[in-house]
């Protein structure tokens, strides 16, 4: 699990059985008491379907329990500006999909912040205010046993001297070429194993156009094996196909999309980008999300991979691009 | 041995209080750079983990970010 705090905004994002929910209420109030922030701008709530649902808490053993939740937590406040919540399912109910519970402001200009279906955004040039935000979450399951076994630690041999979760975390890290997902140098990436196996680890990263995040959750164990992988390192130049590197010296999307699935050799995974929709079209030209689309496919495609579901949507200052992907059986 | 099985796909949460980090007044005097939410002290959030079932084990501060590592 992890929490980013940014001045403006804060990710928390938890696995097991955390009650992930039930700490809103309590940012929000130290978010007004210690910093006098009392209105909320914009939120997302997002998650793949469970593997075990029954196992968990609160308000998440159901996904309609969690979207009552946090509608009646806006509902009892009054936040100017900010327009009505929507909860959706992205991908196939009766398999593998991925939920999503999104608000933010009204007058963005587009459908009061509701997210609608769009199969292929229209082409539009909309002068960029600020760099295009980009979010991209791969998440990955029936990894590979060979990509799971380095996540199981054994126990020192006799005498020697136990690394600590940290070391072993650094160590795993830099076998597997997490610590080269991204340039040498642009990252700090805190690591951590966890005993008998599992392991997580933060990133924060140094990019062109300031400071970003990645952070990795894998669990290991055959049966119900995952792992996740999500970065807000801008693409830009770096969203569309061609392979040519980038000034910056950050992988392209395509590069990105293949080095994190080299690693956990998943035989299922989704793959969402939100692009705020900002991002520069030119006129008559393929909106991000449908160039991301192109390269999710190119970057898997040629790795042995079928796409299962393809689906873009738009909604105010957002665009996602989703997509499911399947291993081929040789 | 029984072991149980593990939930690892997350709950993500995100929330925004501005536009954007510049956006962010700035309140009392701004250490090292630091404003807005990353002056709550780290005890506070702690607390707050605690209503989550989360434990912080670790921390990374960076030029624009502070980014936890958690256990559950």
């Amino acid at each position: 699990s992890s929490f980013f705090v940014s001045p403006h905004k804060l990710i928390l994002k938890t696995c097991g059985t955390t009650l992930n929910l039930y700490g809103f209420p309590r940012i929000l109030e130290i978010a007004a008491e210690h910093c006098n922030m009392r209105t909320v701008h914009r939120c997302f709530y997002s998650r793949k379907s469970f593997m075990f649902p029954e196992r968990q808490l609160g308000p998440h053993r159901e996904w309609v329990t969690e979207v009552e939740y946090l509608d009646k937590l806006f509902k009892g406040r009054s936040d100017p500006g900010l327009g009505t919540g929507a909860g959706y399912t992205v991908g196939k109910v009766n398999g593998d999909h991925w939920l999503l519970y999104v608000i933010g402001p009204e007058d963005t200009g587009s459908d009061n912040g509701s997210l609608h279906e769009n199969i292929s955004a229209p082409a539009t040039s909309t002068p960029s205010s600020s760099p295009p935000d980009y979010t991209i979450e791969i998440l990955m399951t029936k990894l590979g046993a060979p990509a799971r076994r380095p996540f199981f630690y054994s126990e020192a041999e006799e005498g020697a001297t136990r690394p600590t979760s940290h070391e072993q975390g650094a160590k795993t890290a830099n076998e597997l070429g997490i610590d080269a997902i991204l340039p040498e140098g642009s990252t700090t990436l805190d690591s951590f194993a966890f005993e008998p196996c599992g392991y997580s680890a933060n990133a924060l990263v140094q990019h062109g156009a300031g400071e970003g995040y990645f952070t990795i959750h894998v669990t290991p164990e055959e049966g119900w094996s995952y792992a996740s992988f999500e970065c807000n390192v801008p693409f830009g130049s770096g969203l569309s196909h061609d392979a040519t590197p980038r000034e910056d010296g950050m992988p392209t999307l395509l590069e990105l999309i293949q080095r994190v699935t080299a690693i956990f050799q998943p035989g299922n995974l989704s793959i969402t980008l939100f692009v705020s929709s900002e991002g520069e079209v030119e006129p008559g030209g393929v909106a991000p999300i449908e160039t991301a689309q192109r390269v999710f496919s190119r970057a898997l495609g040629i790795k042995g991979y079928r796409r299962t579901d393809k689906i873009n949507y738009e909604f105010g200052g957002y665009d996602l691009a989703f997509a499911s992907f399947e291993k081929k059986h040789k | 041995l029984n072991v149980s099985p593990f939930e690892g796909p997350e709950k993500l949460l995100e929330i925004w209080f501005a536009e954007s980090a510049d956006a962010v007044e700035t309140i009392g005097t701004e250490q090292d750079g630091r404003k807005g939410l990353r002056l709550v002290p780290r005890q506070v959030w702690e607390d707050m983990l605690d209503i989550v079932k989360c434990k912080v084990l670790s921390v990374i501060e960076g030029r624009e970010t502070d980014a936890y590592l958690l256990s559950e």
